[in-house]
C-alpha cells in the first residue's frame, strides 16, 4: 500500500 | 519603511499565479537581503520557498529599513496583480509596522499610475528548517517538458515513479486502467542549453510522488525555461524554477512510501 508521508517526517519545525 | 520596485510585474504575477491554488495565505518575509516566502499546503505534504534577492537586477530600487513580515491572501494578491499591465513596473510599499501593503503600477510610458492597498493578515505559519544537502541526483530539463510529462502521466494514475540512473531518467505511472512510461535520455547534441536534459548522478534514485502536487508545481513553468529536480532516496524532491534577475522558486514534495 502506498502512503503519503508529511514533510514533518523529514524537516524539523524552526 | 519597505519599498521594492520590480521592473517586471509579469514576474510577480507568474509567481503568485503558480502559488495561489496550493497555498492560500502566505507570509512575505522582507529584509535588506531580499524577500522570502515559505509556506506549506494544508495537508503538509508540499512546501514552497521563494527567494527574491535585493541585489539582483530585477529590482530597480530596494529598501528595507527593518525586517517585516507581510501576511497576504494570495487569491487577493492575484486579483490586484491582474490590474497591472505585463510591462508595468510594480512597487511594493509598507511601513515598518504595517497593516497595509501598497501596490503601485507604473506603465512603461509613465502615462498611467495606479495604486492599490490591501489589508495584511496575521498568519500563523509553521516554518520548517530545510537543511542544505547534497542530493543523489539532479536532473535539469526544459520546464515545458516536465509540465508535459506530469500532465500526460496524470491521465492514468495518481502517482509517478521517478527513476534516475546513469543513462537518464524514467517517469512511470501505473493505474487501474493502464500504465505509461516516459524515458528521457541525457542530451549532448542539442544547441540551446535550455533544451538540454542533464543528469548529475551520485547514486541512482527510485522514488514515487503524488502527481496532483507535481502538476500544481508546473503552473510555474512560464517563470523559467528550465527546471531542476533534485532527488535523494527517501527524502522530499526539490522542484526548482530559477527566476532570471531575481532568484528562484522551489517546491518540496514528500515522497510516497510503501507500507
Amino acid at each position: 500500500v502506498e502512503m503519503q508521508n508529511q514533510l514533518f517526517a523529514y524537516f524539523t519545525a524552526t | 519603511m519597505f519599498e521594492a520596485k520590480m521592473l517586471q510585474s509579469s514576474v510577480l504575477k507568474k509567481i503568485i499565479e503558480s502559488l495561489k491554488d496550493l497555498f492560500a495565505d502566505a507570509n512575505f518575509d522582507c529584509s535588506s537581503s531580499g524577500i522570502t516566502l515559505q509556506d506549506m499546503d494544508s495537508s503538509h505534504v508540499a512546501l514552497c520557498y521563494l527567494k527574491l534577492r535585493s541585489d539582483e537586477e530585477g529590482f530597480e530600487d530596494y529598501r528595507c529599513d527593518r525586517n517585516i513580515t507581510l501576511g497576504v491572501n494570495l487569491g487577493l494578491m492575484s486579483k490586484i496583480l491582474k490590474c497591472a499591465g505585463n510591462d508595468d513596473v510594480v512597487t511594493l510599499r509598507a511601513e515598518d509596522e504595517p497593516n497595509i501593503l501598497t501596490f503601485i503600477f507604473d506603465s512603461k510610458n509613465s502615462e498611467r499610475v495606479s495604486k492599490y492597498d490591501i489589508k495584511l493578515m496575521e498568519i500563523d505559519s509553521e516554518l520548517l528548517g530545510i537543511p542544505d544537502t547534497d542530493y543523489s541526483c539532479v536532473v535539469k530539463m526544459p520546464s515545458h517538458e516536465f509540465q508535459r510529462i506530469c500532465s500526460n502521466l496524470s491521465q492514468l494514475g495518481d502517482s509517478v515513479t521517478i527513476d534516475c540512473h546513469k543513462e537518464g531518467v524514467d517517469f512511470k505511472v501505473a493505474g487501474e486502467q493502464g500504465s505509461g512510461a516516459i524515458k528521457l535520455k541525457q542530451t549532448t547534441s542539442v544547441d540551446k542549453e535550455e533544451d538540454q536534459v542533464t543528469v548529475q548522478l551520485n547514486e541512482p534514485v527510485t522514488q514515487s510522488f503524488a502527481l496532483k502536487f507535481l502538476c500544481a508545481f508546473t503552473k510555474a513553468t512560464s517563470l523559467s525555461d528550465t527546471v531542476n529536480l533534485s532527488l535523494t532516496q527517501d527524502t522530499p524532491v526539490v522542484v526548482e524554477y530559477p527566476i532570471a534577475q531575481h532568484g528562484y522558486l522551489r517546491f518540496y514534495l514528500a515522497p510516497k512510501i510503501e507500507e
